[in-house]
């Protein structure tokens, strides 16, 4: 979605 | 060798009717802990994370740890085949590259198994810190889908605010406003019925109405719903599984335009 942030932008890929 | 027995086999078929329309293939891990799964949506701004506890099984063997690449929706078309009273049996040996379903009916009189291929899936994992969160609210999962829902009708985005007044949930679109307000409510004669909301900070953050409702495809697992929001980290959205685990749902709030 164009206006929300991916998960990696929050959390570390392990 | 890895084999679990759930008396209890729709719930199963729950975990994988909340989750099949979110991710499509997902790697499900089985280890002495348990039986677990971590997969993002194809956009990577939702995530399901979902966790059965060893001890939750009637039966619980796993030899050494596997990884089993499992796509979703094949995953839901064998368990919509085992009845809701069905004890399902899940097995794979080493070294295959296949993963068995056997439905046995309450009274023994119908055996059925299925096979099911495994794949290759390259999954990213995300390390997902234990965070506090600014508020905590926790409300009956069968209210919050109805919201969810009807929001939809009137929106695309959920703004959810919490302040000393309650939960609201808002939303805007081309026909109008809505908003709903949840009070705290601890004075219901069913636990299951209770709002409780813990609040730290006041936070307010809008989120995709889509994924909230692909969330609450999960409300037959749990009759209250978690919601944990903080205002720099994705909401989680949580449903606890009976006495077992749980299947939390995280996702990245919409950013400031």
């Amino acid at each position: 979605d164009i206006f929300q942030d991916a998960l990696e932008t929050y959390f570390d890929s392990k | 060798m890895f084999e679990l027995r759930l008396e209890q086999g729709s719930l199963l078929k729950k975990v994988m009717e909340a989750i099949k329309d979110l991710v499509n293939d997902a790697n499900f891990d089985c280890s002495a802990t348990g039986f677990s799964m971590q997969a993002m949506d194809s956009s990577h701004v939702a995530l399901v994370a979902l966790l059965l506890r060893s001890e939750g099984f009637e039966h619980y063997r796993c030899d050494r740890n596997i990884s089993m690449g499992i796509n979703l929706a094949n995953m839901a078309k064998i368990l919509k085949c085992a009845g809701n009273d069905d004890i399902v049996t899940v097995k794979a040996d080493d070294g295959t590259d296949s993963v068995t379903f056997m439905f046995e009916s309450p009274t023994q009189d119908k055996i059925s198994d299925f096979e099911l291929k495994l794949m290759d899936i390259d999954s990213e994992h995300l390390g997902i810190p234990e965070a506090e969160y600014d508020a905590i609210v926790r409300m009956p999962s069968a209210e919050f889908a109805r919201i969810c829902k009807d929001l939809s009708s009137i929106g695309d985005t959920v703004v959810i605010s919490v302040t000393k007044e309650g939960v609201k949930f808002s939303t805007r679109g081309d026909i109008g406003t809505a908003n709903i307000v949840c009070r705290q409510n601890t004075s219901v004669d069913k636990p299951e019925e209770a709002t409780i909301i813990e609040m730290k900070e006041m936070v307010s953050l809008t989120f995709a109405l889509r994924y909230m409702n692909s969330f609450a495809k999960a409300t037959p697992l749990a009759s209250q719903v978690t919601i944990s929001l903080s205002s720099d980290l994705p909401v989680v959205v949580e449903y606890k599984i009976a006495e077992m685990g749980y299947i939390r749902f995280y996702l990245a709030p919409k950013i400031e335009e």
